[in-house]
């Protein structure tokens, strides 16, 4: 049996909010340690990876390993109806056709319980994790979800290059062009406004601006983004969870 | 003019 109860419903929210509009459907796979996904989009060019770590919910259980193939779309209505602060409980037997899902209200004596159908899912899952990294860049999500508005405004793809010292995001389109230089920077005070950049290989990639725009609306998930990024290779694009994260990989653009 | 690359040109099936 499955049984996770959060303190906040807005965290689930949140993060089914991030992921509904990439993915439909996927697989939420249950194990004692926590919740994981790894879902691809049907262009086959973003994946979702997310780990819900035991230590996020307020209390956990889960017996012997389940998966639940969820509808986003339909998990996404039924969750909209707890409230951001209520308390929100999942909760599946073991071979659950249906998965349970429980609002408390912490003020009102209120209990409201819906049941989600669940789906039979067949997903491949691909081997991200032996990824390497050549540059490394963290900066405020909402900074990042800005960058990639704007650009968007210009073009269909946004380059990233990163050196030493900055990493620049530019756009080109038919109206014009655009670009924004970002440095490192240490804000001791607010330091969820720090700038960090790490780089063993300069890089030069670019990326689909809509699948970026799908990436951004993780944003409220946390105040910061970390990009990493390889020559040739996807972008990891991560949002840490108070305990896990939600990742995203994105195929980059060539030159035909 | 660039070309979108898919992830199943990078990642193996686990």
């Amino acid at each position: 049996m499955l049984e996770g109860k959060f303190e906040e419903a807005s965290l689930l929210k949140k993060i089914v909010e991030a992921m509904k509009d990439c993915v439909s459907s996927c697989n939420f796979n249950c194990t004692e340690n926590g919740i994981s996904v790894q879902a691809v989009d049907n262009s086959r060019v973003l994946l979702i990876s997310l780990l819900i770590e035991k230590d996020t919910f307020e209390e956990y259980r889960c017996d012997r390993n389940i998966t639940l193939g969820i509808g986003l779309g339909s998990f996404s209505k039924i969750i909209g109806n707890g409230a951001n602060s209520d308390y929100l409980t999942i909760q599946a037997e073991d071979d659950a056709d249906t998965l349970g899902i429980i609002f408390e209200d912490k003020v009102k004596d209120k209990i409201s319980e819906y049941n989600l159908k669940l789906l039979d899912i067949d997903a491949d899952l691909l081997e991200v994790d032996a990824m390497e990294t050549d540059a490394t860049i963290t900066l405020p999500s909402a900074d990042f979800a800005k960058i990639c508005k704007d650009m968007k405004t210009l073009s269909e793809s946004l380059q990233i290059t990163v050196t030493k010292d900055s990493a620049k995001f530019q756009s080109a389109g038919e109206i014009g062009s655009g670009s924004v230089v970002i440095k490192p920077k240490t804000d001791i005070d607010h330091p969820e406004e720090s700038i960090t950049i790490s780089l063993d290989k300069p890089i030069d990639l670019s990326f689909g601006s809509k699948y970026l725009s799908d990436i951004i609306k993780a944003t409220s998930l946390s105040q910061k983004v970390t990009i990493k990024l390889t020559e040739d290779s996807p972008g990891v694009f991560e949002y840490k969870l108070p305990s896990g994260y939600l990742r995203f990989y994105l195929a980059p653009k060539f030159d035909e | 003019k660039k070309a979108q690359s898919t992830l199943m040109s990078f990642f193996g099936k686990k």
